[in-house]
Parts: structure tokens; sequence; C-alpha cells
């Protein structure tokens, strides 16, 4: 094998994926276990095959993508002041679409699909739900304005989410952590 | 530079894992 064909392509960033299962003898932070940290496109994908697919996990459950050194909570000091793009799958969406929505969000994220906003990316996460599972991509700026509206019009153009049909919405994490019971945050954003 | 990939960059080096 030629020496060229050995040599990794290494990403922008370095990566970690976290999976989340809900045990309820344990606290929600020692649910979410570190799986594995990456930075070469090679070592994303032999992670990515070696997974179960998102949608072959049991209901409860999370897998999130983060920037290395981000924890996936609200309470991580690059998440704090920022927000998320959440996509409420439906449940035609649950079943058809799932698994490639999730690779697209991947790929988006690793590859730095987001431009000049790609700075603002903490991560994503995928949970898993029977009232219907979610997709969000997080961002670590609130008051970004325009870098938030950037990524969630090219993340929604990546995922191919017809434009009138399916508005997204951008929550504050503040927000988010504030709200009782089932009512979900205001969005702060749509695109 | 950033070192920024698009979909079909990384698309093409998806590989199947060995059996072992």
């Amino acid at each position: 094998i030629s020496p060229e064909l050995l040599i990794k392509h290494p990403l922008q960033n370095s990566w970690t994926l976290w999976f989340y299962k809900n045990d309820k003898q344990k606290q929600w932070e020692e649910n979410q276990r570190e799986i594995s940290t990456f930075d070469t496109v090679e070592d994303f994908w032999a992670l990515y095959n070696h997974i179960e697919a998102a949608s072959r996990l049991q209901s409860g459950c999370d897998y999130s993508l983060f920037k290395a050194g981000i924890k996936p909570m609200w309470e991580d000091t690059k998440n704090k002041s920022g927000g998320r793009w959440l996509i409420n799958l439906t449940r035609q969406q649950c079943i058809n679409d799932l698994d490639s929505y999730w690779l697209e969000t991947l790929l988006c994220l690793v590859g730095e699909a987001f431009d000049e906003q790609s700075d603002d990316i903490c991560g994503t996460v995928v949970q898993i739900r029977t009232k219907g599972d979610k997709l969000a991509v997080w961002t670590g700026d609130l008051r970004n304005n325009d870098g938030i509206l950037k990524i969630g019009m090219k993340y929604k153009e990546r995922l191919g989410l017809p434009n009138k049909v399916c508005v997204m919405g951008y929550q504050a994490h503040a927000d988010s952590m504030v709200i009782c019971g089932s009512m979900p945050a205001q969005n702060r954003f749509t695109v | 530079g950033k070192k920024a990939y698009d979909r079909s960059f990384l698309v093409q080096f998806q590989w199947e894992p060995p059996c072992v």
C-alpha cells in the first residue's frame, strides 16, 4: 500500500461521541457515557460503522456528538449561554428518515459545513422517544443572531426539509432549564 | 485554513469494517 493511502484525513476539530441510557437508579450525569473521541475522517467512519443505528436504540436513549471537551449538557460552560435548533420528528420521519437525518447532521458537524459559523457549533443530540424522536444542533452563543440563523438555514437545507411545511425552532438552554412540566420552551428564532 | 470537507468528500471514505 502506498504511504499516501495510510495517511488519515484530519478534521478541524476533535469530536466525542456520547451515549445516554435512562437508568432511574442512577443520576442523570452518570447515565451519560463517553464512547470515543476521534479527529480524522477515517476514524469517524470506523466509529460510525461500529455503533448501533440510532433507529435501533431503545426509547429513552440518546446519542450526542460534541466537540472534545464539551459535555452534552446545558450546564457546560460552552453550552450554557447557547441553545439548540430542534427538530421534533413526525412519526413518519422517525420511521423513514431518522438514520439519514442523523448521519447528515454528523457529516455537517465533522465536515464543518457551517462555514465561519462552525466555530459556534457545540454539538448535536438525537433523542429516541416513544412520543417522537428529536434531533438538535447545539450552538454556544445566543447573542450570535446572524450566525444562528445561518446555521439553521444551512442545516434545514442539508436535511432537505421543505421550507414552508416544516418550521424549525431555536430554543435557548436558559429557557429550557426553567420550563416546568411538558410545556416546550419558546422559540427564539425560526427558519 | 479551516479543514472543511463537503459531503461527497467525506462519504468516499465510508468503509465496511472487516470481519474479525
